[in-house]
């Protein structure tokens, strides 16, 4: 009867999975292996396919499902927003790195609205104090978030709005300092994570153990969440066995990559303090500045 | 709640669409 009701609170993330996050790596392992036929992605590799790039997603209805703002949008990740218009003439080059990082900052703002309906999914989750919930979602969600753009990335590049577009790994490494330090270790992150070969199913399940972190600074209440968390962890730990058979300490090697995922998040969040002080155009969306003040 | 206000409004409305 364990096991079984393990099965079901793995069947019941896998749901809510499904129906939060738009890209799944299925569909975008199917796009990345040019399995999806006359729909290959556009390539942006340099700043003049970045410009058609642009006009290409403006030009395309992106997919949209009942929760999601109908907004044609250029993104990062699993889809999204580009707030941000064209550059007229001059200037369009000198822009192009902040025009592109404020449609990443709108993505990921949205990002944050999906996970947030995912934790909110968790058996549990909403019963816990309202402020660590908070605290869970202001420590995990960056976590989350640079775990689903695994399945996004390949060693060459990633794809970007909904999958509609590929973004080459050097195009933006060719960036200025400091965007150009941005995504490369999230790339290097990415490639050893995706030699693991989770599915969805067990991703679910992985992202539901790294929001229910008992570790978190300023948690109230810690042992709900740990008793949550530990459910969690057992329906991992039996999904792998089970989808997984043949590869040795997957869940172990799993766990381990909650350490990397902190430095990265850690080094990320300096990298946007660094930019705050440097750019003077920029701007942080308000919903990012509350997750990232006072974060590390 | 002042200084996550945002996040608090996200965990307590359900499923409609919030203004971000």
């Amino acid at each position: 009867p364990e096991a079984a009701d393990l099965r079901a609170l793995s069947r019941h993330l896998y749901e809510a999975y499904l129906k939060y996050f738009p890209l799944t790596k299925a569909k975008a392992r199917a796009i990345l292996s040019g399995k999806t036929g006359d729909n290959a992605p556009f390539v942006i590799h340099d700043m003049k396919s970045l410009m058609e790039g642009e006009q290409f997603i403006n030009c395309k209805q992106i997919p949209t499902q009942e929760h999601q703002p109908q907004t044609s949008a250029l993104s990062v990740g699993h889809g999204g927003l580009m707030g941000a218009h064209l550059g007229s003439e001059c200037n369009i080059l000198d822009a192009v790195e902040l025009r592109f990082f404020h449609s990443c900052q709108s993505r990921s703002a949205e990002a944050v609205r999906e996970v947030t309906e995912f934790a909110k999914s968790i058996p549990g989750f909403i019963n816990l104090d309202l402020n660590d919930q908070v605290t869970l979602l202001k420590y995990g969600v960056i976590e989350v978030l640079i775990i689903m753009m695994a399945p996004l990335m390949n060693k060459d590049g990633t794809l970007i709005a909904y999958g509609q577009i590929f973004m080459t790994r050097e195009f933006l490494k060719s960036l200025r300092k400091p965007f150009c330090q941005m995504m490369e270790p999230k790339f290097e992150f990415s490639v050893k994570f995706n030699t693991l070969e989770l599915d969805d199913s067990d991703m679910a399940l992985f992202l539901a153990v790294i929001i229910l972190s008992g570790d978190r600074p300023g948690l109230l209440n810690v042992k709900p969440i740990e008793q949550l968390q530990e459910t969690v962890l057992h329906a991992l730990e039996l999904q792998l066995k089970l989808n997984h058979p043949d590869s040795l300490q997957l869940f172990a090697k799993l766990l381990q990559k909650m350490t990397d995922l902190r430095q990265i998040v850690t080094d990320h969040v300096h990298l946007i303090q660094l930019l705050k002080k440097t750019e003077v155009d920029m701007c942080l969306h308000p919903l990012l500045q509350e997750i990232m003040k006072d974060l590390y | 709640k002042e200084k996550h206000k945002i996040l608090h409004r996200l965990l307590q409305n359900s499923t409609s669409p919030v203004e971000l």
